[in-house]
């Protein structure tokens, strides 16, 4: 998978992955 | 809501009850923004409806390096936008059901 992690000092946990095809069509 | 550029939108399903909820931004007009975006796909995050301040959240990802400092507004809001449909859809459901 190519979704990665950023933890952020406050403790909150960011999950990156692509943005989905579809759902940047749908505008 | 306003369309800000940037886009959030549930993570997962709300069922009304937990007030943590995930949500997934992501940028859908850079041109919107005023600084370069940095193309790091969605991201996905936790956010308690009754405990927390988008305004937090957007500053937090600043601090991570997802965004400049300048677009702090415009991440702010575009999470307020959806907590606050999010808040007014979980009202409107209760009052159904009452």
């Amino acid at each position: 998978s190519s979704a990665a992690q950023v933890v952020h000092s406050a403790g909150r946990r960011f999950i990156v992955s692509p943005v989905p095809e579809a759902r940047l069509k749908d505008q | 809501a306003e369309n800000t550029g940037v886009r959030v939108e549930l993570a997962e399903e709300d069922d009304g009850k937990k007030s943590s909820i995930a949500l997934k931004l992501w940028v859908e007009d850079p041109k919107k923004l005023k600084t370069k975006y940095k193309d790091n796909g969605a991201i996905e995050f936790t956010f308690d409806l009754e405990n927390e301040v988008p305004e937090d959240v957007a500053q937090e990802m600043i601090e991570s390096g997802f965004f400049h400092e300048s677009d702090i507004k415009i991440v702010g809001k575009s999470i307020k936008d959806r907590v606050a449909l999010i808040k007014w859809k979980r009202e409107r459901t209760v009052l159904l059901q009452v």
